[in-house]
């Protein structure tokens, strides 16, 4: 599984997005990072031709959160047969914005010597929010209700393997703060707020209900004025609390 | 600690979504 980080998001484990056969040799594998407020895209590149591998690019294509390098990709010598160097390639969100499908869908054009390679990964939206979205408890009543109950979804993460405590500081490190908590009826019911990189704000309510004793069931209702992005939020809040 | 309300709403929220 991946690791946590001391003072940013959960971090998946590096997955190959080009494989070597695709690519005259030359294989990437990556994840995304969020830490401080800034995002990453860690890269592996290995070669696995014959020959010296230079001159490396990288391009996004255009996407819904406007994710884009925020430097060029600086590999600082010849990558060598066999040789793999890691790259920690810093990202905004200041790019160009075009709905994808999946949302999270992003396009990559990697350039070398060899020649252009092109492949899709999806980010986890987690790397999008940001440090400042805990929203005021006054805002956050307001605002619950009056976005409408057909901009609310459902979901149910089963067998947490986190108390109540330990839910709210875990999500917190993601940037999912809770604004409010109540027990009703010997359940623990967070109200939390998260803010994406693109002003939209992701209102939630986490019913905690007590499983066996090393285990929680979590029901997870969102309402957001964008609802497309609540199933990757959603996606997010499993991959945060079950890793 | 002033009583701005707040906590009350929230209860009331609470109440309301476990009991509708």
């Amino acid at each position: 599984s991946g690791v946590g980080t001391l003072s940013g998001s959960y971090v998946a484990p590096k997955a190959i997005w080009l494989p070597a056969m695709k690519a005259k040799g030359l294989e990437i594998s990556g994840t995304f990072t969020r830490q401080v407020g800034s995002i990453s895209m860690d890269l592996q590149l290995t070669n696995k031709a014959l020959q010296v591998m230079t001159d490396f690019a990288i391009q996004f294509n255009r996407n819904s959160f406007g994710l884009a390098p925020a430097a060029p990709l600086q590999v600082h010598a010849p990558l060598s047969p066999n040789q793999t160097v890691e790259i920690s390639l810093p990202l905004n969100t200041v790019g160009s914005v075009m709905k994808m499908e999946p949302l999270n869908n992003l396009q990559v054009a990697v350039k070398n010597n060899i020649d252009v390679f092109y492949f899709s990964t999806l980010y986890p939206l987690h790397i999008l929010f940001v440090e400042d979205g805990k929203m005021d408890r006054q805002m956050f009543l307001a605002t619950w209700k009056d976005i409408p109950n057909e901009n609310e979804a459902q979901f149910q993460i089963r067998d947490c393997p986190l108390n109540a405590e330990a839910v709210s500081s875990r999500l917190q490190s993601s940037n999912i703060f809770t604004v409010a908590k109540r027990n009703v009826e010997g359940q623990d019911m967070l109200y939390q707020s998260l803010k994406l990189t693109n002003g939209i704000w992701v209102l939630a309510e986490l019913r905690i209900q007590p499983g066996n004793p090393s285990f929680t069931h979590l029901q997870l209702s969102l309402k957001c004025r964008a609802p497309e992005v609540s199933q990757h939020v959603y996606q997010a809040y499993e991959t945060i609390l079950k890793n | 600690e002033l009583d701005d309300g707040l906590d009350e709403a929230f209860s009331r929220l609470a109440q309301s979504r476990t009991n509708p």
